[in-house]
Protein backbone atom coordinates (compact mmCIF):
# COMPACT_ATOMS: atom_id res chain seq x y z
CA UNK A 1 0.00 0.00 0.00
CA UNK A 2 1.43 2.94 -1.17
CA UNK A 3 1.16 6.09 0.33
CA UNK A 4 1.64 9.41 -0.87
CA UNK A 5 1.58 12.98 0.13
CA UNK A 6 -1.33 13.20 -2.46
CA UNK A 7 -3.51 10.78 0.23
CA UNK A 8 -2.34 13.17 3.11
CA UNK A 9 -3.53 16.24 1.64
CA UNK A 10 -6.70 14.69 1.11
CA UNK A 11 -6.81 13.78 4.50
CA UNK A 12 -6.35 16.97 5.70
CA UNK A 13 -9.03 18.84 3.13
CA UNK A 14 -11.75 15.97 4.30
CA UNK A 15 -11.11 17.43 7.66
CA UNK A 16 -10.58 20.84 7.07
CA UNK A 17 -14.38 20.24 5.34
CA UNK A 18 -15.53 18.42 8.53
CA UNK A 19 -14.42 21.59 10.49
CA UNK A 20 -15.80 24.19 8.48
CA UNK A 21 -19.38 22.17 8.53
CA UNK A 22 -19.03 22.11 12.10
CA UNK A 23 -19.02 26.22 12.50
CA UNK A 24 -15.58 26.03 13.32
CA UNK A 25 -14.90 29.18 11.21
CA UNK A 26 -12.02 29.50 8.70
CA UNK A 27 -9.22 31.18 10.74
CA UNK A 28 -9.33 28.85 13.34
CA UNK A 29 -10.04 25.62 10.83
CA UNK A 30 -6.88 26.89 9.16
CA UNK A 31 -4.95 27.28 12.73
CA UNK A 32 -6.27 23.93 13.93
CA UNK A 33 -5.33 22.13 10.85
CA UNK A 34 -1.87 23.62 10.05
CA UNK A 35 -0.89 22.33 13.29
CA UNK A 36 -2.26 19.06 12.58
CA UNK A 37 -0.25 18.69 10.11
CA UNK A 38 3.10 19.52 12.07
CA UNK A 39 2.20 17.24 14.61
CA UNK A 40 1.05 14.35 12.63
CA UNK A 41 3.31 11.99 11.03
CA UNK A 42 4.44 12.37 7.12
CA UNK A 43 2.97 8.50 6.86
CA UNK A 44 0.03 8.52 9.32
CA UNK A 45 -3.42 7.22 8.28
CA UNK A 46 -6.67 8.92 8.23
CA UNK A 47 -7.48 7.34 11.63
CA UNK A 48 -4.34 8.25 13.55
CA UNK A 49 -4.60 11.94 12.05
CA UNK A 50 -8.27 11.91 13.36
CA UNK A 51 -7.20 10.71 16.53
CA UNK A 52 -4.60 14.05 16.77
CA UNK A 53 -7.35 16.27 15.69
CA UNK A 54 -9.29 14.61 18.55
CA UNK A 55 -6.69 15.23 21.10
CA UNK A 56 -6.20 18.48 20.28
CA UNK A 57 -9.63 19.63 20.32
CA UNK A 58 -9.98 18.18 23.40
CA UNK A 59 -7.04 19.68 24.85
CA UNK A 60 -8.50 23.67 23.30
CA UNK A 61 -11.67 22.77 24.96
CA UNK A 62 -10.47 21.32 28.77
CA UNK A 63 -8.05 24.18 29.43
CA UNK A 64 -10.09 26.38 31.63
CA UNK A 65 -12.49 24.92 34.26
CA UNK A 66 -15.59 23.88 33.86
CA UNK A 67 -16.06 23.01 37.41
CA UNK A 68 -19.33 24.71 38.58
CA UNK A 69 -19.59 26.69 41.63
CA UNK A 70 -22.28 26.67 43.72
CA UNK A 71 -19.95 25.52 46.14
CA UNK A 72 -19.76 28.32 48.05
CA UNK A 73 -23.22 30.02 48.96
CA UNK A 74 -24.69 32.85 48.69
CA UNK A 75 -23.79 32.38 44.70
CA UNK A 76 -25.61 34.73 42.45
CA UNK A 77 -25.67 33.92 38.47
CA UNK A 78 -26.44 36.34 35.79
CA UNK A 79 -28.08 34.90 32.36
CA UNK A 80 -26.96 36.96 29.44
CA UNK A 81 -26.75 36.67 25.52
CA UNK A 82 -28.65 37.65 22.40
CA UNK A 83 -31.75 37.43 22.03
CA UNK A 84 -33.30 33.88 21.61
CA UNK A 85 -30.25 32.14 22.84
CA UNK A 86 -32.28 30.10 25.41
CA UNK A 87 -31.70 32.08 28.77
CA UNK A 88 -34.46 32.11 30.15
CA UNK A 89 -35.24 28.20 29.33
CA UNK A 90 -31.61 27.44 30.74
CA UNK A 91 -31.85 29.72 34.13
CA UNK A 92 -35.03 27.60 35.12
CA UNK A 93 -32.85 24.28 34.10
CA UNK A 94 -30.26 25.43 36.08
CA UNK A 95 -32.47 25.95 39.27
CA UNK A 96 -33.60 22.94 38.73
CA UNK A 97 -30.40 20.98 38.60
CA UNK A 98 -29.37 23.09 41.94
CA UNK A 99 -32.55 22.71 43.57
CA UNK A 100 -31.82 18.93 43.95
CA UNK A 101 -29.52 19.68 47.23
CA UNK A 102 -32.47 21.25 49.28
CA UNK A 103 -31.02 25.19 48.94
CA UNK A 104 -33.54 28.24 49.00
CA UNK A 105 -33.10 29.71 45.13
CA UNK A 106 -34.56 32.93 43.84
CA UNK A 107 -35.65 33.88 40.33
CA UNK A 108 -35.01 37.17 39.10
CA UNK A 109 -37.08 38.37 35.95
CA UNK A 110 -35.38 41.20 35.12
CA UNK A 111 -36.48 40.95 31.16
CA UNK A 112 -39.11 44.06 31.56
CA UNK A 113 -39.10 44.58 28.17
CA UNK A 114 -40.12 41.89 26.31
CA UNK A 115 -43.84 40.89 25.78
CA UNK A 116 -44.56 38.18 28.38
CA UNK A 117 -40.97 37.92 29.54
CA UNK A 118 -41.47 37.73 33.24
CA UNK A 119 -44.88 35.58 32.95
CA UNK A 120 -42.57 33.02 30.87
CA UNK A 121 -40.10 32.86 34.09
CA UNK A 122 -43.17 33.20 36.45
CA UNK A 123 -44.36 29.89 35.21
CA UNK A 124 -40.80 28.27 35.64
CA UNK A 125 -40.87 29.50 38.84
CA UNK A 126 -44.50 27.84 39.78
CA UNK A 127 -43.30 24.65 37.94
CA UNK A 128 -39.62 24.75 39.79
CA UNK A 129 -41.50 25.84 43.26
CA UNK A 130 -38.93 29.01 43.57
CA UNK A 131 -40.04 32.09 44.32
CA UNK A 132 -39.56 34.92 40.92
CA UNK A 133 -38.92 38.04 41.93
CA UNK A 134 -40.14 40.72 38.76
CA UNK A 135 -40.99 44.52 38.28
CA UNK A 136 -43.86 46.55 36.34
CA UNK A 137 -43.27 45.74 32.81
CA UNK A 138 -41.26 48.59 31.25
CA UNK A 139 -39.34 48.84 34.40
CA UNK A 140 -35.77 49.56 34.94
CA UNK A 141 -34.13 46.53 34.53
CA UNK A 142 -31.57 47.64 37.21
CA UNK A 143 -34.46 48.47 39.20
CA UNK A 144 -35.46 44.86 39.40
CA UNK A 145 -31.91 43.56 39.94
CA UNK A 146 -31.86 45.92 42.84
CA UNK A 147 -34.63 44.98 44.46
CA UNK A 148 -34.09 41.14 44.16
CA UNK A 149 -30.59 41.64 45.41
CA UNK A 150 -32.02 43.18 48.95
CA UNK A 151 -34.95 40.47 48.79
CA UNK A 152 -32.03 37.89 48.56
CA UNK A 153 -30.17 39.39 51.37
CA UNK A 154 -33.11 39.61 53.58
CA UNK A 155 -34.27 35.79 53.01
CA UNK A 156 -30.87 34.99 53.10
CA UNK A 157 -31.48 32.43 50.24
CA UNK A 158 -28.79 30.19 49.01
CA UNK A 159 -28.71 31.35 45.05
CA UNK A 160 -29.97 34.13 43.05
CA UNK A 161 -30.49 32.94 39.27
CA UNK A 162 -30.85 36.50 37.27
CA UNK A 163 -32.51 36.21 34.38
CA UNK A 164 -32.02 39.77 31.70
CA UNK A 165 -33.55 40.83 28.22
CA UNK A 166 -32.17 39.52 24.77
CA UNK A 167 -29.68 42.16 23.49
CA UNK A 168 -27.93 42.45 20.09
CA UNK A 169 -24.60 42.86 21.17
CA UNK A 170 -23.79 46.20 19.13
CA UNK A 171 -26.19 48.31 20.40
CA UNK A 172 -24.35 50.19 23.20
CA UNK A 173 -27.27 51.45 25.31
CA UNK A 174 -28.23 48.16 25.74
CA UNK A 175 -24.89 46.70 26.64
CA UNK A 176 -24.51 49.57 29.14
CA UNK A 177 -27.89 48.80 30.65
CA UNK A 178 -25.92 44.78 31.23
CA UNK A 179 -22.69 46.36 32.80
CA UNK A 180 -24.56 48.37 35.47
CA UNK A 181 -26.59 45.94 36.11
CA UNK A 182 -23.33 44.01 37.09
CA UNK A 183 -22.23 46.82 39.15
CA UNK A 184 -25.11 47.32 41.20
CA UNK A 185 -25.06 43.54 41.95
CA UNK A 186 -21.36 43.52 43.08
CA UNK A 187 -21.66 46.88 44.99
CA UNK A 188 -24.20 45.07 47.33
CA UNK A 189 -23.40 42.11 47.44
CA UNK A 190 -19.44 41.08 47.88
CA UNK A 191 -18.23 39.15 44.89
CA UNK A 192 -21.52 38.50 42.74
CA UNK A 193 -21.59 38.42 39.98
CA UNK A 194 -20.39 34.90 40.92
CA UNK A 195 -21.11 33.61 37.62
CA UNK A 196 -22.05 35.23 34.39
CA UNK A 197 -22.68 32.84 31.54
CA UNK A 198 -23.56 33.82 28.08
CA UNK A 199 -25.84 31.25 26.75
CA UNK A 200 -25.07 30.72 22.79
CA UNK A 201 -27.36 29.07 20.67
CA UNK A 202 -25.38 26.29 18.73
CA UNK A 203 -26.25 27.02 15.61
CA UNK A 204 -25.01 30.29 15.48
CA UNK A 205 -21.73 31.11 13.01
CA UNK A 206 -18.77 33.16 13.08
CA UNK A 207 -20.92 35.71 14.87
CA UNK A 208 -20.76 34.03 18.62
CA UNK A 209 -17.69 35.48 18.44
CA UNK A 210 -18.15 38.90 18.25
CA UNK A 211 -21.45 38.36 20.76
CA UNK A 212 -19.13 36.68 23.48
CA UNK A 213 -16.05 39.72 22.85
CA UNK A 214 -18.80 42.54 23.38
CA UNK A 215 -20.60 40.39 26.36
CA UNK A 216 -17.14 39.54 27.76
CA UNK A 217 -15.83 43.29 27.79
CA UNK A 218 -19.31 44.81 29.16
CA UNK A 219 -21.26 42.89 31.39
CA UNK A 220 -18.36 40.40 31.85
CA UNK A 221 -18.22 36.76 31.68
CA UNK A 222 -17.20 33.57 33.40
CA UNK A 223 -18.42 31.17 31.07
CA UNK A 224 -20.51 29.97 28.26
CA UNK A 225 -23.56 27.38 28.58
CA UNK A 226 -24.19 26.02 24.78
CA UNK A 227 -27.65 25.29 23.89
CA UNK A 228 -29.80 23.49 21.38
CA UNK A 229 -27.30 20.71 20.62
CA UNK A 230 -30.10 18.69 20.37
CA UNK A 231 -30.56 19.80 17.14
CA UNK A 232 -27.60 19.38 14.19
CA UNK A 233 -26.14 21.93 14.49
CA UNK A 234 -22.40 21.18 16.19
CA UNK A 235 -21.74 24.16 18.22
CA UNK A 236 -17.94 24.65 16.61
CA UNK A 237 -18.08 28.57 17.07
CA UNK A 238 -17.04 28.04 20.41
CA UNK A 239 -14.08 26.82 20.19
CA UNK A 240 -12.65 30.06 18.84
CA UNK A 241 -14.09 31.68 21.79
CA UNK A 242 -12.48 29.06 24.15
CA UNK A 243 -9.40 29.87 22.41
CA UNK A 244 -9.29 33.11 22.17
CA UNK A 245 -11.01 34.79 25.13
CA UNK A 246 -10.21 31.88 27.71
CA UNK A 247 -14.13 30.93 29.07
CA UNK A 248 -15.02 27.39 29.67
CA UNK A 249 -17.66 26.01 28.42
CA UNK A 250 -19.82 24.88 31.44
CA UNK A 251 -23.19 23.38 30.18
CA UNK A 252 -24.87 22.37 27.23
CA UNK A 253 -28.61 22.67 26.80
CA UNK A 254 -30.03 19.52 24.88
CA UNK A 255 -34.08 20.44 24.76
CA UNK A 256 -36.83 22.49 26.04
CA UNK A 257 -38.28 20.60 29.56
CA UNK A 258 -35.89 21.27 33.10
CA UNK A 259 -33.76 18.35 32.59
CA UNK A 260 -32.11 19.31 29.43
CA UNK A 261 -29.03 19.84 30.62
CA UNK A 262 -26.05 18.63 31.22
CA UNK A 263 -21.78 19.74 32.29
CA UNK A 264 -19.77 20.25 29.18
CA UNK A 265 -17.27 17.05 28.39
CA UNK A 266 -15.03 18.44 25.99
CA UNK A 267 -14.08 14.68 24.98
CA UNK A 268 -18.25 14.21 24.30
CA UNK A 269 -18.24 17.58 22.50
CA UNK A 270 -15.45 16.65 20.35
CA UNK A 271 -16.78 13.30 19.15
CA UNK A 272 -20.04 14.61 18.49
CA UNK A 273 -18.31 17.46 16.04
CA UNK A 274 -16.28 15.43 14.30
CA UNK A 275 -18.76 12.60 13.79
CA UNK B 1 -16.81 47.92 0.21
CA UNK B 2 -15.45 44.19 0.10
CA UNK B 3 -14.11 41.60 2.84
CA UNK B 4 -10.05 42.13 3.52
CA UNK B 5 -10.25 38.34 1.49
CA UNK B 6 -12.53 39.78 -1.69
CA UNK B 7 -10.27 42.66 -1.63
CA UNK B 8 -7.10 40.06 -1.64
CA UNK B 9 -8.43 38.27 -4.25
CA UNK B 10 -9.06 41.44 -6.21
CA UNK B 11 -5.02 42.57 -5.80
CA UNK B 12 -4.02 39.12 -6.30
CA UNK B 13 -5.48 39.26 -10.22
CA UNK B 14 -4.41 42.97 -10.32
CA UNK B 15 -1.18 41.68 -9.86
CA UNK B 16 -0.91 38.67 -12.59
CA UNK B 17 -0.61 40.86 -15.05
CA UNK B 18 -2.13 38.37 -17.94
CA UNK B 19 -5.33 36.55 -16.56
CA UNK B 20 -5.02 32.73 -16.93
CA UNK B 21 -7.44 29.96 -16.48
CA UNK B 22 -5.07 29.02 -13.38
CA UNK B 23 -4.82 32.12 -11.40
CA UNK B 24 -8.55 32.81 -12.31
CA UNK B 25 -9.06 29.53 -9.97
CA UNK B 26 -6.82 30.96 -7.06
CA UNK B 27 -9.04 34.05 -7.39
CA UNK B 28 -11.89 31.99 -6.78
CA UNK B 29 -10.90 29.92 -4.14
CA UNK B 30 -9.97 33.30 -2.30
CA UNK B 31 -13.68 34.00 -2.89
CA UNK B 32 -14.60 30.50 -1.34
CA UNK B 33 -13.03 31.54 1.88
CA UNK B 34 -14.47 35.28 1.72
CA UNK B 35 -17.91 33.45 1.61
CA UNK B 36 -17.28 30.68 4.43
CA UNK B 37 -16.11 33.95 6.49
CA UNK B 38 -19.63 35.11 5.85
CA UNK B 39 -21.34 31.66 7.41
CA UNK B 40 -22.28 30.64 4.04
CA UNK B 41 -22.77 26.99 3.75
CA UNK B 42 -19.64 25.54 2.80
CA UNK B 43 -21.51 22.95 -0.29
CA UNK B 44 -24.16 26.36 -1.25
CA UNK B 45 -20.45 27.94 -1.61
CA UNK B 46 -18.96 25.18 -3.76
CA UNK B 47 -22.23 25.07 -6.27
CA UNK B 48 -22.15 29.16 -6.28
CA UNK B 49 -18.44 28.96 -7.12
CA UNK B 50 -18.97 26.42 -10.27
CA UNK B 51 -21.89 29.29 -11.14
CA UNK B 52 -19.50 31.89 -11.44
CA UNK B 53 -16.54 30.17 -12.84
CA UNK B 54 -18.07 29.83 -16.12
CA UNK B 55 -18.89 33.59 -16.59
CA UNK B 56 -15.31 34.24 -15.04
CA UNK B 57 -13.42 32.07 -16.97
CA UNK B 58 -15.07 34.09 -20.18
CA UNK B 59 -12.75 35.18 -22.81
CA UNK B 60 -13.86 38.56 -22.26
CA UNK B 61 -13.54 38.75 -18.72
CA UNK B 62 -10.09 37.27 -18.98
CA UNK B 63 -8.77 39.64 -21.74
CA UNK B 64 -10.44 42.64 -20.18
CA UNK B 65 -8.53 46.01 -18.98
CA UNK B 66 -9.38 45.20 -15.37
CA UNK B 67 -10.58 41.70 -15.13
CA UNK B 68 -10.15 41.91 -10.98
CA UNK B 69 -13.59 44.54 -11.16
CA UNK B 70 -15.20 42.08 -13.70
CA UNK B 71 -15.01 39.10 -11.47
CA UNK B 72 -16.02 41.39 -8.21
CA UNK B 73 -19.39 42.44 -10.81
CA UNK B 74 -20.08 39.11 -11.50
CA UNK B 75 -20.31 37.68 -7.93
CA UNK B 76 -22.18 40.71 -6.99
CA UNK B 77 -24.91 40.57 -9.38
CA UNK B 78 -24.74 36.29 -9.54
CA UNK B 79 -24.96 36.50 -5.25
CA UNK B 80 -27.87 39.43 -6.26
CA UNK B 81 -29.70 37.66 -8.35
CA UNK B 82 -29.94 34.46 -6.35
CA UNK B 83 -31.18 36.40 -3.64
CA UNK B 84 -34.13 37.04 -5.69
CA UNK B 85 -34.67 39.84 -7.94
CA UNK B 86 -37.91 41.77 -7.40
CA UNK B 87 -39.62 42.82 -4.55
CA UNK B 88 -41.68 39.88 -3.24
CA UNK B 89 -45.33 40.96 -1.99
CA UNK B 90 -47.15 38.75 0.79
CA UNK B 91 -49.40 36.61 -0.93
CA UNK B 92 -52.90 37.82 0.36
CA UNK B 93 -55.15 36.58 -2.57
CA UNK B 94 -58.20 33.91 -2.88
CA UNK B 95 -61.21 34.13 -0.69
CA UNK B 96 -60.95 35.73 2.48
CA UNK B 97 -59.65 34.85 4.96
CA UNK B 98 -56.19 34.92 3.75
CA UNK B 99 -53.87 32.93 6.04
CA UNK B 100 -50.30 33.14 7.06
CA UNK B 101 -48.35 30.49 8.92
CA UNK B 102 -45.01 31.07 10.20
CA UNK B 103 -42.62 28.14 10.88
CA UNK B 104 -39.12 27.47 11.98
CA UNK B 105 -36.65 26.50 14.91
CA UNK B 106 -36.97 27.91 18.32
CA UNK B 107 -36.27 31.32 18.81
CA UNK B 108 -35.97 32.38 15.53
CA UNK B 109 -38.18 35.16 15.59
CA UNK B 110 -41.54 33.87 14.56
CA UNK B 111 -43.75 34.76 17.38
CA UNK B 112 -42.55 38.71 17.59
CA UNK B 113 -42.41 38.71 13.51
CA UNK B 114 -46.34 37.46 13.57
CA UNK B 115 -46.80 40.83 14.92
CA UNK B 116 -44.72 42.85 12.82
CA UNK B 117 -46.67 41.15 9.89
CA UNK B 118 -49.53 41.93 11.68
CA UNK B 119 -48.93 45.68 11.71
CA UNK B 120 -47.77 45.53 8.37
CA UNK B 121 -50.98 44.35 7.03
CA UNK B 122 -52.79 46.43 9.07
CA UNK B 123 -51.17 49.83 8.16
CA UNK B 124 -52.21 48.32 4.30
CA UNK B 125 -56.26 48.59 5.67
CA UNK B 126 -56.51 44.90 6.23
CA UNK B 127 -57.94 43.08 9.73
CA UNK B 128 -55.81 40.62 10.92
CA UNK B 129 -56.38 37.79 13.62
CA UNK B 130 -53.77 36.56 15.50
CA UNK B 131 -53.64 32.47 17.18
CA UNK B 132 -51.24 30.25 18.18
CA UNK B 133 -51.22 27.16 18.15
CA UNK B 134 -47.83 27.14 20.57
CA UNK B 135 -49.17 25.62 23.65
CA UNK B 136 -46.02 24.26 24.85
CA UNK B 137 -44.07 27.16 25.78
CA UNK B 138 -44.71 29.02 28.45
CA UNK B 139 -46.38 32.21 28.56
CA UNK B 140 -46.41 31.92 24.46
CA UNK B 141 -50.33 32.93 24.41
CA UNK B 142 -49.74 35.35 26.51
CA UNK B 143 -46.89 36.47 24.42
CA UNK B 144 -48.69 37.30 21.20
CA UNK B 145 -51.92 38.24 23.01
CA UNK B 146 -49.80 41.54 24.53
CA UNK B 147 -48.37 41.98 21.12
CA UNK B 148 -51.86 42.18 19.67
CA UNK B 149 -53.12 44.09 22.23
CA UNK B 150 -49.99 46.66 21.97
CA UNK B 151 -51.05 46.92 18.20
CA UNK B 152 -54.70 47.29 19.13
CA UNK B 153 -55.23 44.29 16.99
CA UNK B 154 -57.65 41.03 17.17
CA UNK B 155 -56.44 37.74 19.27
CA UNK B 156 -58.04 34.61 18.75
CA UNK B 157 -57.87 32.94 22.40
CA UNK B 158 -57.78 29.49 22.38
CA UNK B 159 -60.06 27.87 25.08
CA UNK B 160 -59.28 24.89 27.66
CA UNK B 161 -60.24 22.38 25.08
CA UNK B 162 -58.99 23.70 22.38
CA UNK B 163 -55.08 24.40 24.06
CA UNK B 164 -55.67 20.58 24.32
CA UNK B 165 -56.44 20.05 20.53
CA UNK B 166 -55.08 23.14 18.40
CA UNK B 167 -55.77 21.42 15.25
CA UNK B 168 -59.31 21.86 16.53
CA UNK B 169 -58.60 25.48 17.41
CA UNK B 170 -57.30 26.64 13.88
CA UNK B 171 -60.63 25.06 12.03
CA UNK B 172 -62.61 27.46 14.79
CA UNK B 173 -59.93 30.29 14.40
CA UNK B 174 -60.75 30.10 10.36
CA UNK B 175 -63.92 29.96 10.93
CA UNK B 176 -64.28 32.67 13.12
CA UNK B 177 -61.84 35.11 11.25
CA UNK B 178 -64.52 34.11 8.11
CA UNK B 179 -67.80 35.37 10.45
CA UNK B 180 -65.70 38.45 11.85
CA UNK B 181 -64.30 39.29 8.68
CA UNK B 182 -60.85 39.09 9.46
CA UNK B 183 -58.22 38.50 6.66
CA UNK B 184 -54.81 37.38 6.98
CA UNK B 185 -55.16 34.80 9.80
CA UNK B 186 -51.77 35.30 11.16
CA UNK B 187 -50.99 31.69 12.64
CA UNK B 188 -47.84 31.54 14.85
CA UNK B 189 -46.80 27.91 15.77
CA UNK B 190 -44.42 26.85 18.29
CA UNK B 191 -40.50 26.48 17.56
CA UNK B 192 -39.28 22.88 16.50
CA UNK B 193 -36.20 21.14 15.29
CA UNK B 194 -36.37 19.81 11.84
CA UNK B 195 -35.23 16.29 12.93
CA UNK B 196 -38.07 15.92 15.49
CA UNK B 197 -40.47 13.80 13.43
CA UNK B 198 -43.55 13.89 15.54
CA UNK B 199 -43.44 17.92 15.48
CA UNK B 200 -42.79 17.90 11.84
CA UNK B 201 -45.78 15.88 10.88
CA UNK B 202 -47.87 17.82 13.57
CA UNK B 203 -46.92 20.30 11.44
CA UNK B 204 -47.63 19.17 8.51
CA UNK B 205 -51.09 18.24 9.59
CA UNK B 206 -51.68 21.75 10.81
CA UNK B 207 -50.87 22.80 7.33
CA UNK B 208 -53.49 20.40 5.73
CA UNK B 209 -56.06 21.55 7.61
CA UNK B 210 -55.19 25.56 7.19
CA UNK B 211 -54.30 25.72 3.91
CA UNK B 212 -52.64 28.70 4.27
CA UNK B 213 -51.40 31.37 1.48
CA UNK B 214 -48.00 31.61 2.95
CA UNK B 215 -45.83 28.83 5.23
CA UNK B 216 -43.32 31.57 6.43
CA UNK B 217 -39.99 30.59 7.48
CA UNK B 218 -38.45 32.53 9.42
CA UNK B 219 -34.81 31.98 9.98
CA UNK B 220 -32.24 33.71 12.43
CA UNK B 221 -29.40 35.84 10.37
CA UNK B 222 -26.88 34.72 12.62
CA UNK B 223 -27.00 30.58 11.92
CA UNK B 224 -23.61 29.22 10.73
CA UNK B 225 -23.71 26.17 8.34
CA UNK B 226 -27.43 24.86 10.25
CA UNK B 227 -29.22 26.91 8.32
CA UNK B 228 -29.25 24.79 5.48
CA UNK B 229 -30.52 21.73 7.26
CA UNK B 230 -33.47 22.95 9.02
CA UNK B 231 -34.95 24.87 6.30
CA UNK B 232 -34.49 22.71 3.85
CA UNK B 233 -36.04 19.58 6.34
CA UNK B 234 -39.13 22.70 6.72
CA UNK B 235 -39.03 22.99 3.02
CA UNK B 236 -39.27 18.55 1.90
CA UNK B 237 -41.50 18.05 5.37
CA UNK B 238 -44.26 21.02 5.36
CA UNK B 239 -43.79 23.25 1.97
CA UNK B 240 -42.45 26.74 2.25
CA UNK B 241 -43.55 29.98 0.33
CA UNK B 242 -41.52 32.42 1.47
CA UNK B 243 -38.49 33.13 4.06
CA UNK B 244 -38.74 36.22 6.52
CA UNK B 245 -34.90 36.45 8.09
CA UNK B 246 -34.38 38.57 11.52
CA UNK B 247 -31.52 39.74 13.55
CA UNK B 248 -30.48 41.49 11.09
CA UNK B 249 -30.01 44.48 13.02
CA UNK B 250 -26.75 42.78 14.66
CA UNK B 251 -23.39 42.54 12.54
CA UNK B 252 -23.63 38.43 11.71
CA UNK B 253 -22.55 38.54 7.81
CA UNK B 254 -25.93 36.86 7.07
CA UNK B 255 -24.39 34.29 4.40
CA UNK B 256 -27.62 32.02 5.93
CA UNK B 257 -29.67 33.96 3.10
CA UNK B 258 -27.85 32.35 0.19
CA UNK B 259 -27.97 29.05 1.95
CA UNK B 260 -31.24 29.07 2.92
CA UNK B 261 -32.02 30.83 -1.26
CA UNK B 262 -30.58 28.21 -2.50
CA UNK B 263 -31.42 25.14 -0.52
CA UNK B 264 -35.35 26.28 -0.73
CA UNK B 265 -35.37 27.70 -3.86
CA UNK B 266 -37.87 30.47 -1.88
CA UNK B 267 -37.70 34.01 -1.84
CA UNK B 268 -36.73 35.63 1.41
CA UNK B 269 -39.56 38.93 1.61
CA UNK B 270 -38.70 40.52 5.05
CA UNK B 271 -35.77 41.06 7.21
CA UNK B 272 -36.42 41.41 9.93
CA UNK B 273 -34.47 45.00 12.24
CA UNK B 274 -35.47 45.13 15.71
CA UNK B 275 -37.59 43.49 18.11
CA UNK B 276 -39.69 46.77 18.15
CA UNK B 277 -43.38 45.39 16.14
CA UNK B 278 -42.08 48.38 13.58
CA UNK B 279 -38.90 46.85 12.65
CA UNK B 280 -39.87 44.77 9.68
CA UNK B 281 -38.33 45.63 6.65
CA UNK B 282 -39.05 44.63 2.49
CA UNK B 283 -35.66 42.14 1.80
CA UNK B 284 -33.44 44.11 -0.47
CA UNK B 285 -31.22 41.78 -2.28
CA UNK B 286 -28.44 43.77 -3.81
CA UNK B 287 -27.91 45.51 -0.04
CA UNK B 288 -27.81 41.89 1.15
CA UNK B 289 -25.24 40.16 -1.58
CA UNK B 290 -23.15 43.27 -0.59
CA UNK B 291 -23.07 42.83 3.65
CA UNK B 292 -22.17 39.05 2.32
CA UNK B 293 -19.35 40.39 0.74
CA UNK B 294 -18.10 43.25 2.92
N1 LIG C 1 -34.43 22.33 21.29
C1 LIG C 1 -34.01 23.18 22.23
N2 LIG C 1 -34.70 24.30 22.45
C2 LIG C 1 -34.27 25.13 23.41
C3 LIG C 1 -33.10 24.88 24.19
N3 LIG C 1 -32.96 25.90 25.05
C4 LIG C 1 -33.97 26.76 24.83
N4 LIG C 1 -34.77 26.30 23.84
C5 LIG C 1 -35.96 26.92 23.26
O1 LIG C 1 -35.56 28.11 22.63
C6 LIG C 1 -36.64 29.06 22.66
C7 LIG C 1 -36.11 30.35 23.25
O2 LIG C 1 -35.80 30.13 24.62
P1 LIG C 1 -35.82 31.32 25.68
O3 LIG C 1 -35.42 30.72 26.98
O4 LIG C 1 -37.10 32.06 25.62
O5 LIG C 1 -34.66 32.21 25.09
P2 LIG C 1 -34.17 33.61 25.62
O6 LIG C 1 -32.72 33.72 25.35
O7 LIG C 1 -34.56 33.81 27.04
O8 LIG C 1 -34.97 34.60 24.68
P3 LIG C 1 -35.11 36.18 24.85
O9 LIG C 1 -35.31 36.45 26.30
O10 LIG C 1 -36.30 36.53 24.03
O11 LIG C 1 -33.85 36.78 24.34
C8 LIG C 1 -37.74 28.40 23.49
O12 LIG C 1 -38.66 27.83 22.59
C9 LIG C 1 -37.02 27.33 24.26
O13 LIG C 1 -37.85 26.25 24.61
C10 LIG C 1 -32.38 23.67 23.92
O14 LIG C 1 -31.34 23.34 24.53
N5 LIG C 1 -32.87 22.86 22.94
N1 LIG D 1 -32.75 42.27 17.64
C1 LIG D 1 -33.77 41.57 17.14
N2 LIG D 1 -34.44 40.74 17.95
C2 LIG D 1 -35.48 40.07 17.42
C3 LIG D 1 -35.87 40.18 16.07
N3 LIG D 1 -36.95 39.36 15.89
C4 LIG D 1 -37.21 38.78 17.07
N4 LIG D 1 -36.31 39.21 18.01
C5 LIG D 1 -36.17 38.82 19.40
O1 LIG D 1 -35.79 37.46 19.41
C6 LIG D 1 -36.29 36.84 20.61
C7 LIG D 1 -37.10 35.60 20.22
O2 LIG D 1 -38.26 36.05 19.56
P1 LIG D 1 -39.61 35.19 19.58
O3 LIG D 1 -40.58 35.93 18.74
O4 LIG D 1 -40.00 34.87 20.98
O5 LIG D 1 -39.09 33.88 18.87
P2 LIG D 1 -39.90 32.57 18.52
O6 LIG D 1 -39.41 32.05 17.23
O7 LIG D 1 -41.37 32.81 18.58
O8 LIG D 1 -39.47 31.60 19.69
P3 LIG D 1 -40.12 30.18 20.02
O9 LIG D 1 -41.60 30.36 19.97
O10 LIG D 1 -39.62 29.85 21.37
O11 LIG D 1 -39.61 29.26 18.99
C8 LIG D 1 -37.09 37.90 21.34
O12 LIG D 1 -36.24 38.50 22.29
C9 LIG D 1 -37.43 38.88 20.25
O13 LIG D 1 -37.64 40.19 20.74
C10 LIG D 1 -35.12 41.07 15.21
O14 LIG D 1 -35.37 41.22 14.01
N5 LIG D 1 -34.08 41.73 15.81
MG1 LIG E 1 -35.70 35.31 27.93
MG1 LIG F 1 -42.82 31.92 19.73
Amino acid sequence: LLYSGKDREKILDDLTETLLLSDVGIETTEKIIQSIRVHSEKTALFPEIKKILEKELVKTLSQYSSEVKPNTTPSVFMFVGVNGGGKTTTLAKLAHLFKKNGTEILLVAADTFRAAAQEQLVIWGKRLNCPVIKGQHGADPASVVYDAVQSFKARKADILLIDTGGRIHTNVNLMNELEKIRMIISREIENAPHEIYLVLDASIGRNALSQAREFLKFSGLTGIILTKLDGTAKGGSVISIVDELKLPIKYIGVGEREEDLFPFSAQEFVKALLS
Amino acid sequence: QLSERLQKAMKFLRGEGKITGKNMEEALKMMRMAFLEADVNYKVVKDFEAGIKEKALDEKVMQSLTPAQQVIKIIKDELTSLLGNEEKKLDLSGTPPSKFMLVGLQGSGKTTTCGKLGKLVSKQGKKPLFVSIDIKRPAAQDQLKIIAHNLNLAFYELSKEQMAKPTKAIKNAIEYARKQAFSPLIVDTAGRLHVDEELMEELKIVRDILQPNEVIYVGDAMTGQDAVKSAQVFEEKIGLTSIILTKLDGDARGGAALSIVSVTGKPIKFAGVGEKLDQLEVFHPDRMASRILG
